[in-house]
């Protein structure tokens, strides 16, 4: 009698903790479903750096460009103004 | 006696501990 | 007797599921952990591409004061040019 009671008092304490543990199951497999939400951006975030880098690295390639055609006109400039200089004088 | 399990309504066999369907035990919420 | 022996068996059981649920915690426990390694990732890759973005609005905006002076250079020097040609003439 006394080994029948306790088989059921450990078979209820058994589904206790089956349910516990089911209830842990529950909350993790939904942190994990919505880690994976969070984890979609980062493919996004990803591309993102690489586009910005990209425009970043013309626009500077653009500029250094300009820089140098700007160095000569101001050159040709200079050249010029001589120029005009020397025949105001002739 | 059977039990219905919460989750998918499956209704169990006395002795089985978990459900046949969802394998949820039968005390789960 | 077989109530007893009933009563074992689904000790039995409940005790086996038991440690495939704890499995499943292992398991999960393990991949919200990685999960959130990866996500770990996502403010660094936030903040590279805002300081692209940066650094990018502020070499085109640099592009466009070159290209200002650039332009202003280039009519200075048409006008020298002018100049150049007219005095040649007198």
């Amino acid at each position: 009698k006394t080994h029948l009671r306790d088989l059921c008092s450990r078979l209820e304490e058994a589904e206790r903790a089956l349910a516990l543990k089911q209830d842990l199951i529950d909350k993790l497999k939904e942190e994990v479903e919505q880690q994976k939400g969070s984890l979609e951006t980062v493919p996004v975030l990803t591309a993102q750096a690489e586009i910005y880098k990209a425009d970043f690295l013309a626009e500077r390639e653009a500029r250094e460009k300009l820089n140098q055609k700007k160095e000569e006109l101001q050159d040709q400039l200079n050249k010029a103004m001589t120029d005009i200089e020397r025949l105001k004088q002739e | 006696s059977e039990w219905q399990c919460k989750s998918c309504t499956m209704v169990n066999a006395a002795s089985s501990i978990l459900c046949e369907v969802c394998e949820r035990p039968r005390l789960a919420t």
